[in-house]
């Protein structure tokens, strides 16, 4: 008899509803995982290769291409819910290699590395050339703009006083001169009215975060401070499965406990 | 006369389909 011939793996459309299951896995894993930026939906697989595992099982060897949502990591509002951010807001993509494993019709994810970068300048501009484009995160103005709404917010909240947890997008708007700013908060012990020195508010033990949107604009001789916040439920400390201790966690990204099952948003409190 | 023996050719796989469909939009 001829030897056996052709792969030692089993090829898979990578539009055939298992690959799809297997990714759509592999997507809320990196969605659970992350505790900062944005969550990210299945755009596109780009492979897929399906491997024997001993003594039982399939591997699923897959790259697939992702694109961020609106939401951020902190939210719990499921992905599927959440708008994918538009070419017109600068849109980030991710290119994803996983290994997700499937036993008793069950997949698990072995491994996952994802790497994420926006859109280039030039595709923005080419659909609108006046959009404003993604700014450094780390950029005088963008540190400035999100610590000004940050302030703006604690004075005018009578609950907790909420401390930066970090800033996830910022654009520089030509005119009017402006900052916008996304920024993620913790809620701390402390009551904002009443916080003298921020440095000794420490984080809730039930940690509580909300999500917030500013624009600072620069006017002569001062500056305008227009935010929104919206406080999410509290995200009680859930132990979670972890993968192959091998595995590294996504680019950017640290484990946190698992958001709860029935998110609910409180707010949004604007100022 | 001598003649080649007959040769099965083997059926190649067809490629899968992939990548797969864009569900938003390429960038």
């Amino acid at each position: 008899a001829p030897p056996a011939i052709g792969p030692a793996y089993r090829e898979l459309n990578c539009d055939d509803p298992e690959t799809e299951q297997a990714a759509l896995v592999a997507v809320d894993y990196i969605n659970k995982h992350l505790s900062r930026g944005y969550k990210h939906t299945l755009n596109q697989i780009d492979k897929v290769k399906v491997w024997p595992r001993r003594p039982m099982g399939e591997v699923f060897e897959m790259e697939i291409d992702t694109l961020e949502t609106t939401c951020h990591a902190l939210d719990p509002t499921p992905v599927v819910n959440c708008s994918v951010r538009q070419l017109t807001q600068h849109a980030v993509e991710g290119d994803c290699d996983f290994r997700v494993l499937k036993q008793d019709g069950q997949f698990h994810v072995l491994f996952a590395k994802c790497d994420s970068s926006p859109d280039s300048a030039e595709d923005v501009l080419k659909v609108c050339p006046d959009c404003p484009l993604l700014a450094p995160l780390n950029s005088t103005k963008v540190v400035h703009a999100a610590e000004a709404a940050l302030r703006t917010f604690n004075a005018h909240s009578n609950g907790s006083y909420f401390q930066l947890v970090d800033v996830s997008r910022a654009q520089l708007v030509p005119l009017p001169v402006s900052t916008y700013v996304e920024f993620a908060v913790a809620a701390t012990d402390c009551v904002a009215k009443e916080v003298t020195d921020p440095a000794k508010c420490n984080l809730l033990a039930e940690q509580q975060y909300g999500f917030c949107k500013a624009t600072l604009t620069e006017k002569v001789g001062g500056e305008d401070v227009a935010v929104t916040c919206a406080v999410f439920q509290t995200q009680p400390v859930l132990p979670q499965p972890q993968p192959d201790t091998n595995a590294p966690t996504p680019v950017g990204a640290s484990v946190v406990p698992a958001p709860p099952p029935a998110p609910m948003v409180v707010g949004p409190l604007v100022v | 006369k001598v003649v080649q023996p007959g040769v099965v050719a083997a059926v190649s796989p067809v490629a899968p389909p992939c990548p797969g469909r864009i569900r938003h939009f390429k960038i």
